[in-house]
């Protein structure tokens, strides 16, 4: 049974979608089969791994809506092993026509059950929102990711980042834990940088990856050419350090 | 009467909350009386001028909800001439709770309505979501500042958002207008940045403005203390663009 790693972190431009990509991509070159599920209207990794949003095809959406079976919904993508279920602009009308719907926070997770057995991984991209959409992500994963930029934006939102999470696992997911906290766009000659990483160690300690994301330009450049780092300049720190991420996750999160 | 500039942009941490802190507190410097609305549940801006998001006070939500007025909720802050309304994590329920209220879209301007008299400027501070919140605070502007990183996500990002300024123009607001898009952490050396600088240029063409913000710490690490960037470190790159910024606005807008 795949494990559900949701990546996440209301605060916006942490990196949670250039995570979800490159670490979706890295697990399916060490040859896990994965999912990269994009859950946010923005559609940015799906746009990132070359599927452009204007394009009318059957998506999240439609599986949301109970229009379609996940398995009709897959697309392959240009990284062997990996699969994408892609997003749309309309996801953003979700938080308001499921409102009065039942089981309206479970919708993701039944529409994944029966996927788990067909990969060793499934990631989650989720919006810079603590909406209707994000809360399905969080009900349906067995663990979260959380890319952090070591700023001071990013301590505020830590506490209400937890504080969701403790919600969660009260009414819907009891299971639900953090998988890793990881520094994203780290520029380690900072002060600034360095002080609040210091202080996310103390606050979260073993939970912190070893692995740190450089900022890396190609990181940023990987994307409008539809790639993961690991396809559009495999020796950047980048694409390297995204790798080394994918071998500390496996040892950590055991996929099926 | 106060120009009402609403600093908006889906995708998340382009520098919206940097702007609005920044080109509030530089207004305020060029002697013109500004209020700095939060309208994010994140209340970054509210921390980001030394006012602290744990601490219960009468705040944006309480004023949306229409249980105080206006008046009552604004806060001095460690700039003459800046005022700031600030904003608590309960507004990320409002979404829901307003829902079926009527006139929900205009609730923010319904409130700033009696302020107008008192200021040359209202800056507001948006999430980074498509969302009810969002919606009140394109209602209630007269002109939008899109703060925009020279990245691809970003380009994508840029339909989106065009779309949604339409879509209020038609239903709430004709008269709505972009104010101008705004060039932030721009960091010239990368061929990427230059590249998508070029592209937006000719999308927007007029409509960008001359001051561009370049990436710079000091503006990172000014809200940790508390402070516009200007009151941390006057001399600093990020200060000074901010300044220019003000006069460009003061310019174009000509405020009350
Ligand atoms: N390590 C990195 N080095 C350089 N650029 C990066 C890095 N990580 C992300 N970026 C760039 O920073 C921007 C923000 O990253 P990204 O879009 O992945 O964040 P996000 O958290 O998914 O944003 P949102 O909150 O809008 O969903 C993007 O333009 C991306 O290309
Ligand atoms: N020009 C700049 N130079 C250096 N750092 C910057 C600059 N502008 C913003 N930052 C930093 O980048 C991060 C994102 O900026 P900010 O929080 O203002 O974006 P935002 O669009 O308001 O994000 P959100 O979508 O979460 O509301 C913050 O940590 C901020 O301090
Ligand atoms: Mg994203
Ligand atoms: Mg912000």
């Amino acid at each position: 049974m795949a494990r559900i790693l949701a990546i996440t972190n209301q605060k916006g431009g942490v990196g949670k979608t250039t995570t979800a990509i490159n670490l979706a991509a890295s697990l399916a070159a060490a040859e896990v089969p994965t999912l990269l599920v994009d859950c946010d209207p923005q559609a940015n990794a799906s746009s990132g791994l070359g599927v452009p949003p204007e394009v009318e095809r059957p998506n999240l959406y439609h599986g949301l809506r109970g229009e379609a079976a996940a398995e009709t919904l897959l697309l392959p993508t240009a990284m062997e092993g990996l699969t994408l279920l892609p997003a749309s602009r309309d996801l953003a009308g979700l938080n308001l026509e499921l409102v009065h719907e039942p089981e309206r926070e479970r919708r993701l997770q039944a529409l994944l059950a029966p996927l788990r057995p067909r990969f060793g991984f499934i990631l989650l991209d989720c919006p810079p929102a603590l909406d209707l959409l994000n809360l399905n992500a969080l009900v349906a994963a067995d663990a979260l990711i959380v890319p952090l930029q070591c700023e001071y934006f990013a301590l505020e939102g830590v506490a209400h980042l937890v504080r969701t999470l403790e919600l969660v696992r009260a009414h819907w997911n009891p299971a639900l834990e953090i998988a890793g906290v990881l520094f994203t766009q780290l520029d380690e000659r900072t002060h600034l940088s360095r002080q609040v990483a210091a202080e996310l160690r103390r606050h979260f300690g073993e939970r912190v990856f070893a692995t740190a994301i450089p900022r890396n330009v190609r990181l940023a450049e990987a994307p409008s050419h539809g790639l993961p780092a690991l396809l559009y300049d495999l020796k950047s720190r980048g694409a390297e350090a995204y790798l080394q991420l994918a071998h500390e996750v496996i040892q950590r999160e055991h996929p099926a």
